[in-house]
């Protein structure tokens, strides 16, 4: 499993960019969050990249995150 | 219903009422000549007036629509940026402002493989100033993640089509020319003026209706065709099919234009090709020949927007033709046309029209189909609504 501040990092970056709720970008609220809205977030940022939707922070997935990008939300309520 | 959506462009569901916008640059980056920026910033916003009649006039001071910023860290609107890489830049949507903000800690660089492409960036954030949100189709640049210098920069189809969608095709030919990419898709005609055709007006149903390869829309009924403009049917028709597209019967079934460029007409048993309004070699041949699996006598066929494949349709059903697989027709269709939601069957015929929406007409009347619900879209006034009104300008 990543290191626990990669899944940090990839936490804000899902809630930065609209696949998980702003709320966990803050990390000190604790954000609880069931597994299944966690891998699901996961697989609609691998859907949008053009990814395999693997649904797990794989290495693919987070090179992908670490690329420079526009900063605004791929999912625009 | 297995029609999956394909990727493409999204639409953030604001955009600017006008047409001729004007933009300041507030703020300069703190690495670049000033005139440069200027002219880099100038290019990336007409890569949007190369393909829209959208235009961008740069003021000093005042009031302006877009209003631009190189900023560092945090810069007032709750959206800091991070330094080098990462995020490169944000803007926000006509709803909120337009307004365009670029983090001065990158390396900006112009015509330049080294550091962070001004021009890209800038005219991606320049497609959310205007209305676009972010393009699941990796070739657009409306994608989110940044592609690096390119020196032969072109637009993708998906965001030709994202931008037309808001604002429109461009009708006025360019008084300036010039601009960053050369338009791959051909630049409509002047628009012609419109008129109404009482006889059309008084029995608006239609056999078919399709988009030619150079964008224009063209409405088959009996013997005779119209060419739409953007209210109207254009002045001076009817005309004679047979003198447009010579070898071409009348009453039509149903025609598409596919991503060839050839357009196909069908009638009966028989279709025909036509590279524009050349007939493309020996027709016409038996539809089992060159469509196997689809059926004769259909009511209208359609390149769908969602996913590029061809749609047939003909009374309560309807079968997806692709011509990429083995066989183009799978075992699984026909399928119930009521698959797609709120659409009759016997239908008359059916368009992806250039704003990228797809449309079915019977009798009078017409339906906008919303690809990501799959069913009919919601809109006021609602639909079906009259196709004499709203796409004859009766």
């Amino acid at each position: 499993a990543p290191a626990f501040g990669e899944t940090d990092k990839a936490m804000m970056y899902l809630a930065q960019y609209g696949y998980l709720s702003p709320s966990v970008r803050n990390p000190s609220s604790g954000h609880i969050m069931d597994e299944s809205s966690w891998k699901r977030a996961i697989m609609e940022f691998q859907s949008f990249a053009g990814l395999n939707t693997t649904g797990e922070l794989d290495e693919e997935t987070t090179k992908v995150m670490s690329l420079p990008r526009c900063g605004v939300r791929d999912k625009v309520g | 219903f297995g029609e999956t959506r394909a990727k493409r462009y999204a639409l953030q569901g604001s955009r600017w009422r006008v047409k001729n916008l004007t933009y300041k640059i507030a703020k300069y980056p703190s690495r670049l000549n000033r005139a440069e920026v200027d002219a880099e910033l100038a290019k990336a916003f007409s890569v949007w007036s190369d393909y829209t009649d959208l235009t961008f006039t740069q003021k000093r001071t005042g009031q302006v629509h877009i209003e631009i910023r190189f900023e560092k860290g945090e810069h007032g609107d709750g959206d800091p940026f991070d330094g080098p890489g990462g995020t490169l830049a944000h803007a926000y949507f006509p709803v909120y402002g337009g307004d365009a903000h670029f983090d001065d800690a990158e390396m900006w660089s112009i015509n330049s493989r080294r550091g962070t492409n001004l021009f890209q960036v800038a005219a991606h954030e320049f497609g959310h100033s205007l209305g676009l949100s972010h393009s699941d189709v990796r070739s657009a640049l409306m994608a989110p993640f940044y592609r690096g210098y390119d020196p032969a920069f072109q637009l993708d189809q998906d965001d030709v089509q994202g931008i037309q969608a808001l604002y429109g095709r461009k009708t006025q030919t360019d008084i300036g020319g010039g601009g960053a990419s050369v338009p791959s898709v051909p630049r409509a005609t002047t628009q012609q003026p419109s008129a109404e055709d009482p006889a059309l007006c008084a029995d608006p149903n239609i056999d078919t209706i399709f988009n030619s390869a150079d964008g224009a829309t063209f409405i088959f009924k009996g013997e005779h065709y119209w060419r739409l403009t953007e209210d109207g049917v254009a002045a001076g028709y009817p005309r004679l099919i047979s003198r447009a597209w010579p070898g071409l019967p009348g009453n039509i079934d149903a025609a598409f234009t596919y991503k060839n460029g050839k357009t196909y007409f069908f009638k009966g048993s028989k279709y025909w090709r036509y590279n524009g309004q050349k007939m493309d070699g020996e027709y016409p041949k038996e539809i089992s020949e060159g469509f196997t699996g689809i059926p004769d006598n259909l009511d209208a066929a359609l390149v769908w927007s969602g996913n590029g494949k061809i749609y047939f349709y003909k009374g309560s059903k309807f079968w997806r033709f692709d011509p990429a697989q083995r066989p183009p027709v799978k075992g699984t269709y026909p399928k119930p046309l009521s698959n797609w939601e709120g659409i009759p069957d016997n239908i008359d015929a059916a368009l992806q029209y250039t704003n990228g929406y797809t449309y079915f007409f019977k009798g009078g009347s017409y339906w906008r189909f919303n690809d990501r619900t799959f069913s009919v879209d919601t809109d006021n006034p609602a639909f079906p609504r009259s196709t004499a009104y709203w796409w004859l300008g009766c």
